[in-house]
């Protein structure tokens, strides 16, 4: 288990979140996810010692995990990539689906948000490709407008 | 000033390792 989260790294609170969601559903997600939050914390603070630990920690983790499993998606980062666009169009494609369907709940809106941060993690493999850009965008902006219309009683157009 | 200095060579040292534990890590 990691330790609590220093409150410099709440930025990738999220992250890990989806990744603990996805530990038995699809521990690609889960890993890509981590290692996304390491790479992002680090780059937000490696120096104070109690983000050091956080980080050795989840870096601990991470190795063991890579050790441990035999994936190719784990082990070769293209399977990777391929692994993790086709999981994040999924989400977003069913939450798209049922926003034209009219089907406006909380459900949608959890995963236009997955969908959004699931984007995010694909920058672990290099620059965001056009169209992924503008889904990674759509999709948090779809997020929080049904959110928002949701939240008011209002009915989303 | 050599403690301050000492320290400064330590923290990169350490902030070195987790680079290069995280560059490791994804070529493993």
């Amino acid at each position: 288990s990691l330790p609590p989260l220093p409150p410099q790294l709440k930025a990738i609170q999220h992250y890990l979140k989806t990744a603990t969601e996805h530990d038995k559903r699809d521990p690609v997600v889960s890993y890509y996810c981590r290692l996304y939050a390491l790479q992002n914390g680090m780059e937000i603070d490696k120096k104070s010692p109690e983000c050091r630990v956080f980080h050795v920690t989840l870096m601990d983790y991470l190795e063991k995990v890579k050790k441990e499993t035999d994936s190719e998606a784990v082990h070769n980062e293209v399977v990777g990539q391929a692994h993790m666009e086709n999981y994040a169009l999924k989400v977003f494609l069913y939450a798209d689906n049922e926003d034209r369907a009219s089907r406006f709940n909380k459900n949608v809106v959890k995963s236009f948000y997955t969908a959004g941060m699931l984007f995010d993690t694909l920058s672990v493999f290099g620059e965001l490709s056009e169209d992924i850009e503008k889904n990674r965008k759509y999709a948090k902006w779809k997020a929080a407008y049904i959110h928002r219309c949701l939240k008011n009683g209002e009915t989303p157009v | 000033p050599s403690t301050v200095g000492q320290s400064t060579a330590a923290a990169s040292g350490e902030q070195d390792e987790l680079s290069q534990r995280l560059a490791k890590l994804r070529q493993m």
